[in-house]
């Protein structure tokens, strides 16, 4: 696996602050 | 002689003057009135205050007010500047500002800083950093051994923490980000490029032309 572990963390839905606007449409 | 009676205008708890938070962050006021309309939505959704309540912004990510998640309760965290539970208006722009594409990269750097540094203390450490890959492996399809995490970690280490003394400080954070810029991709919202053209039913009628401002 050659990512380091802040790539891995940065997969996590909890950061995608999109859905803030997506839902809201 | 008669008088004209105004309603005035209600505004939610914690409401600040859109020219003020313009002048602040990196967006117009326009979009500040835009984001107005976004935040009442979002803040009225369980509890009708006028505050966005962790339960709403999880309802608001994940269209699931239950849904835990480490790093959704750390967004929420920082976005509470005050640290009482909830999150105002002023919060929330200043909080997204950060987000926005054309905000300085230094304070996108420093915000994530503060995402991954669990225990405030300043740094960021290896149990905290196995921590948050553990977390992110149990809400993803992926499935790594202990050992291999470690051995993530470890070697994230090696790289980020230049000082070899077992932490990653600020200033090693901020290198390490230069050599691996797409550890900002989450700290750039391209919707708040122009809130006020993506998401039109939040345009509202401005009492102020931002290019007055």
């Amino acid at each position: 696996l050659n990512m380091n572990a802040f790539d891995i963390i940065s997969l996590s839905a909890g950061f995608d602050l999109s859905g803030l606007f997506e839902g809201s449409e | 002689m008669g008088c004209v009676c105004v309603k005035p205008v209600k505004h939610t708890p914690g409401y600040e003057d859109p020219v003020i938070l313009a002048s602040e962050t990196t967006f117009t006021v326009s979009e500040v009135e835009a984001l107005y309309e976004l935040f009442k939505k979002i803040s009225h959704s369980i509890i009708k205050d006028g505050l966005i309540h962790k339960e709403e912004f999880q309802l608001a990510l994940f269209r699931n007010s239950n849904k835990k998640n480490l790093f959704a309760d750390r967004v929420f965290d920082l976005f509470d500047a005050k640290r009482n539970g909830v999150i105002d208006f002023g919060e929330f722009v200043r909080s997204l500002s950060i987000f926005h594409p054309d905000t300085e990269k230094t304070e996108k750097i420093s915000f994530a800083f503060r995402l991954y540094d669990l225990r405030h203390t300043g740094f960021i450490e290896p149990d905290e950093l196995k921590e948050m890959v553990l977390a992110l492996l149990n809400e993803s399809d992926l499935c790594l051994s202990d050992d291999v995490v470690q051995q993530i970690v470890d070697k994230t280490f090696a790289e980020a923490d230049k000082k070899g003394d077992g932490k990653i400080d600020p200033d090693e954070w901020k290198e390490f980000v230069v050599q691996n810029p797409s550890l900002l991709k989450n700290m750039t919202l391209p919707y708040l490029k122009d809130i006020t053209m993506a998401f039109p039913s939040f345009v509202m009628k401005s009492e102020v032309n931002d290019d007055e401002m």
